[in-house]
């Protein structure tokens, strides 16, 4: 397997996309490994194959769109596995397709997935099944073993190319980098899930509170990689690591954009949207006063009798 | 033992579906449980909508007097403020899908539905009303959700609010108490009309030690997003629209005032439910919940600002 | 850019100083 792509595709995905295929996953290895109160009722056993339901594979297609060089992971959807003939159903895989079709019409089927710790040789058979769907499918490969001590997503994603190997020219799986994207609403609910938090209103202070807080994580994140970076650069000035250049000119490229946005236009918006906001902070203020004095009003009518 | 939930036990919701508890005790179900993957999907689908109105059903099962949501899949229906009983568009659509679903694992089977309230609110409207009585009759156990995408976005938190009615002609024995929510001018009719109808279950949400793993671990992809959004950007017709509303509400209560002796205020003796509250306090809360999300957004901003824009070579 | 939102803020603006207007009568 080569190490990396060079199709110079972008690669986006969706958080939707991981947490359905951990969905998946889940339920599927909870249906075959009961509780341990309903197997007792039902006196099931977990008989022989226990390494096999221990860690079932699932599959499915992910399906998104491809704008130019950016192929970007939207969703996906669940599918079955043809032991006999080692591929994806094929006529599940196109009335699954023709109802997602129907609900979200820009949506292309744009690989598959599954689970597993690295792709196997097999799975190139399902990959080039899906080859007259889509001409260069992504696999997704979903590691669902839980450890603790790892920093990466255990999500990679492949593509095929096309490689001379001892004189044959056989499709390998390479792997290809992607980001996360999220749309507002995802982040938003992701972080809603990540975290539990209530989803009643709580007191201006709690809202307050968890704002400033999802802010004051994302910092904390940023800072403790600039943090990395200023060491591995400490530690190459004094010569205990080797001098990288490509690092040193990204460093530098980096540093160069700095400030981000320096244009008349922005100060203008940016100043405009704070005057704006400082103004309905203020009429806020003016409709509470309006409001308490409102009342008094009613108090002291009220108090002394008088009429309108 | 977190995943247990993930368990389908047929038996048990059949014999749940013969004894039927929720056919004595109107206010049966008190508690509704949404898994993750879920939640993603209904919210993603609401936003998707922009602002037109999007539904979609959910598949999970009961325990008690909870009604657990495991999934839910979108339909292809829009408008159903429109017409009662949007989703009869889709009914082949529904069965399709719920036969490929079973096919695929998926063994729960619908408990609800869900749509979407863009800027307006988690509540039920009286065409709402009459569609979820009609579910009620016909597919029980069954479950209403509300999602408002747009106030999700401007917000910061997931607005979503999960409801099931009363049967035609019950007067439940105490008020419901629900949470206040700003309502728009044009809808206050349609809600207050109808806000006696059903009642809101407590929604808490699940996932899998998989899911807790992998969300632990995407945090640390996604924090560029958090740091890169700005509620203030892309709902700002909403904003408008809140601010337009609110000065047509305050053009109301000062007619009222006008032709009222007291203005609005009644005395605390006799106040006995929140509604008594003078339309000028709910105004001015209203003007504090668009005031501090506004601030909240700026707060961001001047942050970013301040920590991107100020550095210099 | 900004219009409706700058139109909408005018608007409460103006029902702001009508309240007031009607408030200040109220107590005489």
């Amino acid at each position: 397997m080569a190490p990396s792509s060079s199709s110079g595709l972008t690669f986006k995905l969706h958080p939707l996309v991981i947490v359905n295929i951990s969905d998946h996953y889940t339920r599927v290895k909870t249906q075959l490994n009961p509780p341990p109160s309903v197997a007792a009722a039902s006196g099931n056993g977990h008989g022989g194959d226990v390494a096999f339901q221990q860690n079932p594979r699932v599959y499915g297609c992910v399906i998104g769109v491809q704008r130019g060089r950016t192929v970007e992971i939207f969703n996906s959807f669940e599918l079955l596995y043809d032991p006999i003939t080692d591929i994806l159903d094929r006529s599940f895989l196109e009335k699954k397709q023709e109802l997602y079709k129907k609900v979200f019409p820009h949506f292309y089927i744009l690989g598959w997935y599954s689970t597993g710790s690295d792709a196997q040789e097999s799975d190139m058979h399902i990959h080039k099944a899906l080859m007259d769907i889509n001409e260069s499918p992504v696999y997704v490969l979903l590691n669902p073993s839980i450890n603790h001590a790892q920093k990466d997503l255990p999500v990679t994603i492949y593509e095929s190319e096309l490689h001379v190997i001892d004189g044959v020219p056989q499709l390998i799986f390479v792997h290809a980098s992607y980001t996360i994207e999220t749309v507002e609403a995802e982040r938003i609910s992701v972080d809603h899930v990540a975290h539990l938090k209530p989803s009643d209103g709580g007191s201006a202070a709690t809202q307050l509170a968890a704002h400033l807080t999802g802010i004051h994580s994302a910092i904390k994140m940023l800072n403790s990689r600039i943090r990395v970076l200023y060491q591995y650069l400490v530690a190459m000035q004094k010569g205990d690591i080797p001098c990288e250049n490509s690092l040193l000119r990204q460093v530098s490229s980096l540093l160069r954009r700095l400030p981000a946005i320096e244009s008349e236009r922005f100060q203008d918006d940016f100043l405009m949207e704070y005057n704006d906001k400082l103004l309905i902070t203020y009429l806020a203020m003016f409709t509470n006063c309006s409001s308490t004095m409102n009342e008094l009003v009613d108090k002291f009518n009220t108090a002394y009798d008088r009429h309108t | 033992a977190s995943d247990g939930i993930f368990y389908y036990d047929d038996v048990a919701q059949a014999k749940f579906q013969q004894e039927k508890p929720w056919a004595n005790d109107p206010h049966y179900f008190k508690r509704v449980k949404i898994s993750a993957l879920a939640l993603l999907k209904m919210v993603v689908h609401a936003r998707s909508g922009g602002t037109i109105e999007v539904m979609g059903l959910m598949q999970g099962k009961t325990d008690g007097d909870s009604i657990i949501v495991m999934d839910a899949f979108a339909l292809p229906v829009e408008g159903t403020e429109t017409r009662v009983n949007a989703q009869a568009d889709a009914y082949e659509y529904m069965v399709e899908y719920s036969q490929t679903n079973k096919l695929a694992g998926r063994l729960e089977n619908v408990v609800g539905w869900y749509h979407s309230h863009p800027g307006y609110g988690c509540w039920l409207s009286g065409i709402d009303v009459s569609t979820q009585m009609l579910n009620q009759q016909f597919q029980e156990p069954f479950l209403a959700v509300v999602i408002d995408p747009t106030r999700t976005v401007s917000a910061g938190k997931v607005e979503i609010g999960a409801f099931r009615t009363y049967p035609e002609g019950y007067k439940p024995p105490d008020e419901p108490v629900s949470e206040y929510q700003t309502i728009p001018l044009n809808k206050i009719e349609d809600f207050g009309v109808h806000c006696k109808q059903y009642y809101a279950l407590d929604i808490t949400y699940f996932k899998s030690s998989l899911d807790s793993h992998l969300l632990d671990l995407l945090w640390n992809k996604y924090w560029v997003n958090t740091l890169s959004s700005s509620p203030l950007l892309g709902n700002g017709d909403y904003v408008a629209g809140q601010i337009s509303d609110l000065a047509e509400k305050l053009e109301q209560a000062e007619n009222q005032l006008a032709h009222s002796r007291i203005g609005g205020i009644v005395p605390a003796t006799l106040q006995k439910k929140k509604e008594d509250e003078p339309q000028l306090a709910k105004i001015t809360r209203d003007s504090a919940k668009i005031t501090v999300e506004q601030v909240h957004g700026l707060m961001s901003q001047v942050i970013k600002d301040i920590l991107f824009n100020s550095v210099r070579q | 850019k900004g219009m409706k939102k700058h139109t909408a803020i005018d608007k409460w603006n103006t029902q702001l100083k009508s309240l007031s207007q009607s408030i200040s009568n109220r107590v005489c």
